[in-house]
């Protein structure tokens, strides 16, 4: 494929064609040119690179770049496929694909199940709940006492470990959630079906002829 | 007091798990 004019030269390294992009998520292609405005947002706000570094991740979620939080970095993580330590273009859209309203249920739940696997073991442990759970009251600044937490592991893992071997495994961690489908509502974004509107400069650079 | 709310539920609470923050202006 040729390289005309100057277009070639403004795209940063891991730059995909939103058509290819498109095809292959919940997104059209009107819809990944205007989370190309979002992503140059972001990507540009701590180093000009083209690139999402944690940093600059964490400013977007928190207005502070130094916040450091297990969550923000797990997604982080996540999004970040290649494991370079940076989020590029095409893996931005297909990651927030996910979120997409129209996603598949399933999709949902896998992604919430990696994020919560925080040691990539296959298994969401108890000892991993637990870290999590210390996480967000310690970000809540609340003092919860150690038999509370503990009470509120043993009530999720009773529901839960339905084969009752201490941990949560794939199968367990999708029944959970068809019976508690609201913990999924943190996986939609609602936002993502309107994101032409939030960034409406992106047809200024659209490369289709209908952006509408 | 029995505990009614499961661990998820108070996980999914976090801040570093609202993206929608990142489509703030």
């Amino acid at each position: 494929m040729g390289c005309f004019g100057s277009k070639c030269l403004k795209e940063p390294p891991g730059y995909e064609n939103p058509a290819i992009l498109a095809a292959e998520t919940a997104f059209s292609v009107s819809e990944v040119e205007a989370l190309y405005e979002l992503f140059k947002k972001i990507s540009s706000s701590v180093i000009d690179d083209g690139l999402i570094h944690k940093e600059e991740f964490q400013l977007a979620l928190f207005r502070n770049s130094k916040r450091e939080n297990l969550f923000a970095d797990r997604v982080f993580d996540l999004f970040d496929v290649k494991r370079n330590g940076v989020i590029e273009f095409g893996e931005f859209v297909r990651s927030l694909s996910v979120f997409h309203p129209n996603s598949s249920f399933e999709d949902k739940v896998n992604f919430a199940f990696k994020l919560y696997d925080l040691r990539q073991t296959g298994f969401i442990e108890r000892e991993e709940v637990e870290q999590m759970i210390v996480a967000i009251l310690s970000e809540s600044e609340m003092e919860v006492a150690a038999e509370v937490i503990e009470a509120i592991l043993d009530k999720t893992f009773s529901e839960a470990d339905t084969n009752m071997d201490g941990r949560i495994d794939h199968q367990e961690w999708t029944a959970y959630v068809l019976k508690n489908p609201s913990l999924m509502k943190i996986m939609t974004l609602p936002y993502l079906k309107d994101v032409t509107t939030c960034f409406p400069s992106f047809v200024f650079n659209s490369e289709v002829e209908d952006a509408s | 007091k029995p505990v009614t709310m499961n661990a998820f539920e108070l996980i999914s609470m976090s801040q570093g798990l609202n993206l929608s923050n990142l489509f703030e202006k």
